[in-house]
């Protein structure tokens, strides 16, 4: 039997011909190095679920990307993430949703899932637990990139498009 | 939105997803990827799926559990129930995609966007990278 790994990363505009060459070798830099960090588990006979994880931190610490560091702005101006994973072997998950202060929510969410008898934690109270759990905290600083504010004010200048499917899809 | 699905040497699969939501979003908006069956979900009796795009219409077809009940209840190939329900995204509005693999390493994406920055390694095949 051998293993795969398959990873998406979402990083804004996706229009062939549009998108900027930096940005491209900037997403092609991240996936690969994404999957190298959970083909390297895999490689030495590691679980399905340390690699999926491995691969998820460092989308999430890339700028290129919609999650974690990176993440886009809320209407009020903060970042809030969401995240979940799930072990195929007994269907145990966890996932958090709104938190705002952990540097990798795919790894809280993995700690809702080991470490408590929930499946799904929101906003500040998963904020809370991830504290009381030893996550690694980050501020808000840390998520927060220019491009990201850009697309915020260019959402607010035309309140019509609260949805931004326009600018993420196309 | 990122997101990552494997099925190691023992025949596990396993899925994760994280996502910064949506650019405006208001009112304690929260899209599919934390929902367990709508933008995540791993059964070893049928596959792992993470999911990316406009989370609403994900939630609404339950998309990533729907995937797993049908190749665990209907025995179809991967590739035949990953286009029944990209088809079945796009009939309600939805736009985006999913990655997807079987316990016997079947592993597939789908997507009706322009592109999907995407990537797949296995142990017989070298690290491919693709956007559009």
């Amino acid at each position: 039997m051998g293993w795969t790994l398959m990873i998406h990363g979402g990083a804004g505009s996706m229009r062939r011909g549009q998108l900027a060459e930096a940005d491209d070798a900037a997403g092609r830099a991240g996936l690969s190095a994404a999957l190298e960090a959970g083909a390297a588990i895999l490689r030495d006979g590691g679980s399905a679920l340390d690699a999926v994880e491995a691969a998820v931190k460092v989308l999430e610490d890339d700028p290129a990307f919609n999650a974690g560091r990176g993440s886009v702005f809320t209407w009020d101006g903060r970042i809030e993430c969401d995240a979940a994973i799930m072990d195929g072997r007994d269907r145990n998950a966890g996932a958090v949703a709104g938190v705002t202060a952990t540097r990798h929510p795919v790894s809280l969410a993995r700690e809702v899932m080991a470490n408590s008898a929930h499946v799904l934690l929101s906003a500040a109270g998963a904020d809370a637990f991830s504290k009381e759990h030893g996550l690694e905290q980050a501020d808000q600083a840390w998520f927060a990139i220019p491009e990201r504010r850009r697309q915020l004010d260019e959402m607010k200048a035309r309140p019509e498009g609260a949805f931004d499917s326009g600018m993420k899809y196309g | 939105t990122v997101g990552a699905v494997a099925v190691d040497e023992a025949g596990h699969v396993a899925a994760a997803t994280s996502t910064g939501g949506l650019t405006a979003k208001r009112w304690g908006r929260i899209g599919d990827s934390p929902l367990i069956g709508a933008g995540t979900y791993a059964d070893d009796r049928a596959a792992a799926i993470s999911c990316t795009g406009s989370g609403e219409h994900f939630i609404r077809l339950g998309l990533a559990h729907e995937l797993c009940a049908r190749l665990r209840l209907c025995g179809d190939e991967l590739s035949i129930v990953e286009q029944d329900l990209i088809a079945e995204l796009g009939r309600i509005g939805g736009k985006g995609g999913f990655i997807a693999v079987t316990p016997e390493g079947d592993a597939r994406w789908a997507f009706n966007t322009p592109g999907m920055y995407r990537g797949r390694v296995s142990h017989d095949l070298e690290a491919q990278i693709a956007i559009f």
